[in-house]
């Protein structure tokens, strides 16, 4: 029996991709003043690349954008996307800073970034991650979709290998699911914070991956790093480490932030949720709803921060 | 469907950075068809790799050869995903 409403939906355990479809098209029935649903594209096996859209108005305002689950079997971001979805409209006109955020700014939220690999995790091959395009001349398949973006593309940290869990891919921008974000954020053109959600290692990181060459606004997305996962740990003390990629975990290139950061989206970040404990992907669904509350504090942090700071 | 049966998560622990470039090689011996959940990093940070049944023992030799230090962090996947499995289906049925 489907839920009737997102009010009964269980946020605390994972949903196959349909259940995740039909949350947010009740989200958007329930709240038609406030989310809309655009589709921005198709995956390769033509599944609908849906993106949550929260305004209350105005024209092309200045945007935030969070994505989740471009890495499919990293199933808690997907879970906790769903939760901000509703968080975000519990939210507003009872929060003060979401309510002023959103008087001003819009949110776009993607919760299935990589839907055909979703669907794969739950259906043949829980530890997939990558997309599921064959590749020409060999059984292997799939790119992955965090390697694919025109950032230091065909650099070291990516492989040229489609059989190797981080194939970079034929060429920039070659998988769908990546360039449909590409083409969405160029026709917006006022995105001015980018936040793309992996699990696992409890990270937080912004630009680069593909370069040693400290990013120009270093100083403040480090500093705002660190506001963000000290609000994070205030809840349950959950630990962060925070800094660039390429010097806190390491070289990775066509990486979607680099990329997100050469357009100008000055505060591009990627959140490596939970766990270090002993779970890894498989983190037990008690462990969705403490998470995404957790990040949701440091989404805060970044999201008041751009608020506060526009350019 | 891809079962897991018998594989394994080490978590590996480089003592140094000689430690950390011969974990790194791992990577490099695709016979062992290695999926590496966590990468390496530093030292500070632990790498956790699946390691399908077929490659344990010659896993579990090579570091052992190396003095390298880990531990078994899922002693088999195949367990943990019937349970989660088992958790999905049960709330879908509540």
């Amino acid at each position: 029996a489907e839920p009737r409403s997102t009010d009964s939906f269980d946020l605390s355990r994972y949903h196959p991709i349909n259940e995740i479809y039909n949350f947010q098209d009740m989200l958007v029935a329930e709240n038609p003043n406030l989310v809309s649903k655009i589709v921005i594209g198709q995956s390769y096996q033509g599944r609908p690349l849906n993106v949550l859209k929260f305004s209350t108005g105005g024209t092309n305002r200045p945007a935030i954008w969070l994505d989740t689950g471009i890495h499919s079997r990293e199933w808690v971001t997907q879970a906790s996307g769903t939760w901000f979805a509703k968080k975000i409209v519990t939210d507003y006109g009872r929060d003060p800073a979401m309510t002023a955020i959103l008087n001003k700014m819009d949110i776009f939220l993607e919760i299935v970034t990589n839907p055909d690999g979703y669907y794969y995790s739950h259906t043949s091959n829980r530890m997939w991650r990558k997309t599921r395009k064959p590749n020409p001349g060999t059984s292997c398949v799939g790119v992955d979709p965090n390697r694919n973006w025109d950032a230091g593309f065909g650099g070291a940290g990516a492989s040229g290998n489609p059989c190797s869990e981080t194939y970079r891919g034929p060429k920039a921008h070659s998988e769908s699911e990546v360039k449909s974000i590409v083409d969405f954020v160029k026709a917006h053109g006022n995105i001015k914070a980018f936040v793309s959600i992996h699990a696992y290692s409890q990270m937080l990181l912004y630009p680069y991956g593909y370069t040693r060459t400290p990013a120009k606004h270093q100083t403040e997305l480090h500093n705002l790093a660190k506001k963000a996962i000290t609000d994070l740990a205030s809840l349950y003390g959950t630990r962060y480490r925070y800094g660039s990629i390429i010097n806190t975990i390491y070289q990775a290139s066509g990486g979607t932030i680099d990329w997100t950061y050469e357009q100008g989206i000055k505060y591009s970040y990627t959140f490596e949720l939970r766990d270090t404990g002993r779970y890894g992907f498989i983190l037990p669904a008690n462990q969705i709803v403490p998470t995404a509350t957790e990040t949701w504090l440091a989404l805060m942090a970044i999201m008041e921060h751009t608020f506060k700071n526009p350019y | 469907k891809e079962t897991f049966e018998g594989h394994q998560v080490l978590r590996i622990v480089a003592k140094d950075e000689i430690q950390l470039s011969l974990v790194k090689n791992l990577e490099d011996m695709v016979d062992f068809e290695l999926d590496f959940w966590r990468g390496v990093t530093d030292v500070a940070t632990p790498v956790d790799v699946r390691v399908p049944f077929h490659s344990l023992q010659s896993v579990k030799i090579h570091l052992e050869s190396q003095g390298i230090e880990y531990s078994i962090m899922i002693q088999d996947l195949q367990v943990m995903l019937d349970e989660e499995q088992e958790e999905i289906e049960s709330a879908a049925r509540v």
